[in-house]
């Protein structure tokens, strides 16, 4: 199971978070719930993207992106020195 | 680093220019990179005054590493491998430290170019000796270690991005890159968007997947991007035959050397069961046929000294190692573990054929040390990224080059210099290559131009460093581009070779808003959800206003025409250099493309005083598609140069 998950970047519209919640992170933690029981947030950003990584598998991801607030479900980049 | 402050002018006689005031050690230098070593001498804070108040970042321990490390240089160390470690499981600890701490070199080697102290009598094994120091001598350093032995994964760089932006980093260096997708699906394009809102500079390596064309990474323009030319010194060894013939390579080897004759001489593709045994990689040579023998290898496929550890290991005495047609000439210089020499493909070509037609082969290998003033210099390196940009050919990159070719500076103490397992030798300072080296000259540069000029945008600056960069030797003839031995372009070189002296006082700048880039943006046809990605704003394009790229005010011009048909550019420039009068001069390679330029005389009366000229391109004649044509658009009052390359393509 593990080898069909892998990182996303998922870009999230902070004006978007309901007013229920306090942080954005209890928010985006919120929403990933309703498509995994077992994700976590490897990491949530608030300058250099507003929203969070995490590991999914694709069908997960593609039913985080039909949430509220979610722009983009993107899958992670390795990048190389040069 | 050593010899490129003189290259680049920053010796004595240019302090004056750029005053140690406070103001010069006020400036931080972010690098993402694969750690420190902080124990290097590069990282040493003598006269360095308290940390700047405006610093916000701090010191992360880990496994080899603790905060007490940090000091009044290296302000700043944190290390992300989360992402990493979700897709390739937990650090091997047995190999990398889980901590800033940099077991591989290279984020040393980046980050003390950039900034490191000044570290008298430095050199690798001799090699390159001389005072080291960064760009940006006094300013600050703070690494965020993103990049682990499998890769940097964008999840970490972003986490990184956005913590050097919380700790108030003024430039970020990244000497790392992934291919070429859009924009808004780059973490490193999205994470440099953020920090040029913050007023943050962001360099970025260009790549080194020349000398083929269309190349290049980390081509948004909001991004400096930095390609890679040599500088004026070189470590000759020369590659003796048994027939008297000498041709001359380049070596760091250091060590006992070969006999005062020449030795059996073999060619690798004749001492292999390998169908690539020509390429000396693992296991493919025949010790009996190599043992007591100098063997010729070829580039390619596995790593240089890599070779040579092959030819060590199955008996051979020393390696001639020839470049290949993508190479050309180019001469890296490695710091072999036998004796070897690295030459050209014309000088390996004539070697070859000698290994494989005379009856009785002998070679050896002179190590020569190292020599200086060594002209032509700047050459383009073949390695070194190039244009067009294949993601928005109308936005000409790279920006500039700088150097990056045979580049000494601080190195790890956990691998010898050739970074390769076998070898045990330890060293404070090392030599590489790679546009990664060339990118932190510029972000140093840039931090010095920051220190100078606080006020300055990073738009700003990196228009400083492109309109003063400079396209021809001293004897007026253009740089040349090593893989061709002819004149490069603009889209190997951009606007030139950086020069900061000049840099420091550009006249007249090109600036950038973050609203030029959401109109950027919108030029290309960015939905509103690819613009939120990119910008974390909810931004909606003008429907009343046709957006174009050619619209962005940027310091040079990429120009694509399908056949003939006239063009026109506005720009607008602000007078950094106080009151003064423009006259503008402009040249075009071919009389098939007319530059005019109008109004041709801008009267400045005040400082930071805008003004517009509108360029018409003029293409009288269709050319074959992919065709390119060159030119420039020079503003001067007398004192100071403004010059913008031009690049025309026939789509």
């Amino acid at each position: 199971d593990g080898a069909q998950h892998a990182t996303y970047i998922v870009h999230m519209a902070q004006s978007q978070m309901p007013s229920g919640f306090d942080l954005h992170s209890l928010w985006y933690d919120s929403s990933l719930r309703s498509v995994s029981q077992s994700a976590q947030l490897l990491y949530t950003y608030t300058n250099a993207i507003h929203g969070f990584s995490t590991r999914l598998t694709p069908e997960e991801a593609d039913s985080l992106m039909t949430l509220p607030g979610v722009i983009s479900v993107l899958p992670e980049h390795r990048y190389e020195l040069h | 680093t050593t010899r490129t402050p003189l290259f680049l002018g920053l010796d004595v006689h240019n302090a004056d220019l750029f005053p140690e005031t406070g103001s010069s050690s006020d400036v931080v230098v972010g690098v993402l990179d694969t750690g420190v070593w902080p124990e290097s001498k590069s990282f040493s804070d003598v006269g360095l005054g308290p940390i700047p108040s405006t610093w916000r970042g701090g010191c992360e321990a880990g496994t080899n590493f603790t905060a007490s490390l940090c000091n009044r240089k290296l302000i700043g160390a944190r290390f992300f491998a989360r992402g990493y470690e979700a897709t390739m499981g937990p650090v091997d600890e047995s190999k990398e430290s889980r901590s800033p701490r940099d077991d591989d070199g290279h984020g040393t080697h980046t980050s003390s170019t950039a900034a490191g102290s000044v570290v008298e009598g430095a050199s690798l094994f001799g090699f390159a000796s001389g005072a080291a120091r960064g760009m940006a001598r006094r300013a600050r350093v703070a690494v965020y270690k993103v990049c682990w032995e499998g890769g940097c994964f964008s999840s970490d760089i972003l986490a990184a991005i956005d913590k050097a932006i919380d700790d108030n980093v003024n430039v970020l260096s990244m000497s790392l890159g992934g291919g070429t997708s859009d924009y808004y699906r780059d973490s490193v394009a999205i994470g440099a968007f953020a920090a040029m809102e913050r007023g943050i500079l962001v360099s970025c390596s260009a790549g080194n997947s020349g000398p083929s064309s269309s190349t290049l990474s980390n081509v948004a323009p909001w991004i400096t991007t930095v390609g890679a030319g040599t500088i004026d010194r070189d470590f000759p060894a020369v590659a003796v035959l048994g027939n008297g013939k000498n041709y001359s390579g380049v070596s760091l080897f250091k060590g006992d050397p070969l006999p005062d004759k020449t030795l059996p001489f073999v060619y690798a593709g004749n001492a292999s069961n390998a169908a690539n045994g020509n390429l000396c990689g693992p296991g493919t040579l025949i010790p009996e046929k190599v043992k007591g023998k100098i063997v010729m290898c070829d580039r390619g496929v596995n790593a240089r000294v890599q070779k040579g550890e092959v030819v060590k290991a199955a008996g051979g005495l020393g390696m001639i190692l020839a470049n290949t047609a993508e190479n050309g000439e180019e001469l890296v210089a490695d710091a072999h573990l036998l004796p070897a020499t690295a030459v050209g493909e014309k000088a390996g070509d004539i070697i070859r054929h000698y290994v494989l037609t005379d009856p009785n082969p002998t070679a050896s290998v002179l190590i020569r040390g190292t020599v200086v003033n060594v002209q032509p210099s700047p050459v383009v390196a073949a390695f070194s990224s190039r244009g067009p940009n294949s993601i928005t050919p109308d936005i000409l990159k790279p920006d500039l080059i700088a150097p990056g070719v045979n580049i000494l500076a601080g190195w790890t103490g956990s691998k010898g210099p050739t970074g390769l397992a076998s070898d045990a030798r330890r060293v404070e300072f090392n030599i590489i290559s790679g546009t990664s080296m060339s990118c932190p000259h510029v972000s140093g540069l840039a931090a010095l131009l920051k220190s100078v000029h606080p006020e300055w945008s990073p738009a700003a600056i990196r228009s400083a460093l492109m309109t003063t960069a400079y396209k021809t030797y001293k004897d007026g003839k253009p740089i040349l581009d090593v893989t061709t031995g002819k004149p490069s372009t603009p889209f190997e070189h951009g606007a030139g070779h950086v020069s900061p002296t000049t840099a420091i006082n550009p006249g007249l700048i090109y600036d950038l808003t973050t609203v030029d880039y959401l109109g950027f943006l919108c030029a290309l046809n960015y939905t509103p959800s690819q613009i939120r990605s990119v910008s974390r704003r909810n931004y909606t394009c003008d429907p009343s206003k046709s957006y174009s790229v050619a619209d962005l005010n940027y310091p040079s011009f990429a120009v694509n025409v399908d056949g003939s048909g006239v063009l026109k550019y506005t720009r607008t420039v602000t007078s950094v250099g106080g009151a003064g009068s423009y006259s503008v001069k402009v040249n075009s390679e071919t009389t098939e493309v007319k530059i005019s330029v109008e109004p041709a005389v801008l009267n400045f009366k005040e400082i930071n005083e805008k003004k517009s000229y509108t360029v018409t391109f003029t293409v009288n004649s269709s050319k074959a598609s992919r065709s390119n044509s060159f030119g420039s658009i020079e503003w001067s009052d007398g004192k100071h140069v403004v010059a913008s390359p031009v690049a025309i393509s026939w789509t």
